[in-house]
């Protein structure tokens, strides 16, 4: 399994 | 200027030993509405928010904001000075270089000032977007932090499953696997010891254990912990604070390669 960065979920504001 | 003091440090140095795993630097951003940290692990896998709101505080003063960019670790080390009876106050000028922290002791005997210089950090705000979560977990914080543990040791990452029937966690290593299922309570004497599933989907996630058990360190701010998941969105585990606020850690998934 690999993990997923934060930030492909939330956009940089 | 900007100062702002609770009866009891203990809250505060709580907050500390909740984030000081995942982060080890973080801009307070502070306003007449409270301190709010957004701030992300190094490795940019989990987030963390934290809520403190102005009227939560004994007393709260904040002439203009004021993003203040402080060091976790050295802030950790400034906070264990304290005793969890002590008085806290934060003070800090317009366009500081430093924040004081002043610990008073109860019967105003002793009082210990620590100035530490604040880090330019660049700002980086991520906009996280209101969500309708498919499953709503509420259960004892202490029970949370348990499993997390116990299941740690079969696995580097644990697999929630909820469903109409309860929560089930669980984890495969190449030692074994373990499963632990939670029903949600019938009825309870106390609030906090209730295990409590608002599902509208059932929903299947794997989350890292390192990061599930960095954000347990949150348990002693509160009873019970609210894990809010939907398929392919991260994870929200949130601790409230007291009457003053919230601490919310966003794990993403684990996906298949």
């Amino acid at each position: 399994m690999s993990q997923r960065s934060i930030t492909s979920f939330f956009g940089k504001k | 200027m900007f100062e702002a003091r609770l009866a009891q440090s203990a809250i505060l140095k709580k907050v500390l030993e909740a984030v000081k795993d995942l982060l080890s630097e973080a801009t307070f951003e502070c306003s007449d509405s409270g301190i709010m940290v957004q701030a992300m692990d190094n490795a940019h896998v989990s987030l963390v928010s934290l809520n403190l709101r102005s009227d939560g505080f004994d007393k709260f003063r904040c002439d203009r904001n004021l993003s203040m960019g402080m060091n976790i670790t050295t802030m950790t080390k400034i906070l264990r000075c304290a005793s969890s009876e002590d008085t806290v106050t934060l003070r800090a000028w317009d366009n500081p270089d430093n924040i004081i922290f002043i610990f008073e002791s109860p019967s105003k005997e002793k009082l210990a000032e620590y100035e530490m210089k604040l880090i330019n950090m660049d700002q980086e705000h991520l906009g996280i977007p209101e969500t309708m979560y498919s499953c709503v977990v509420k259960m004892p914080s202490a029970e949370f932090a348990r499993i997390c543990k116990d299941l740690s040791q079969f696995g580097e990452a644990i697999t929630i499953a909820c469903s109409k029937e309860g929560v089930k966690f669980s984890a495969a290593g190449d030692y074994g696997n373990a499963n632990i299922k939670l029903a949600q309570t019938a009825e309870v004497d106390k609030e906090e010891e209730a295990v409590c599933i608002d599902m509208q989907e059932p929903v299947k996630l794997t989350f890292a254990c390192r990061y599930l058990n960095s954000f347990v360190k949150a348990t002693p701010l509160c009873a019970q912990v609210k894990l809010s998941m939907s398929a392919d969105v991260p994870l929200v585990c949130e601790y409230s604070i007291g009457e003053i606020g919230h601490i919310r850690y966003y794990l993403a998934p684990k996906i298949d390669d």
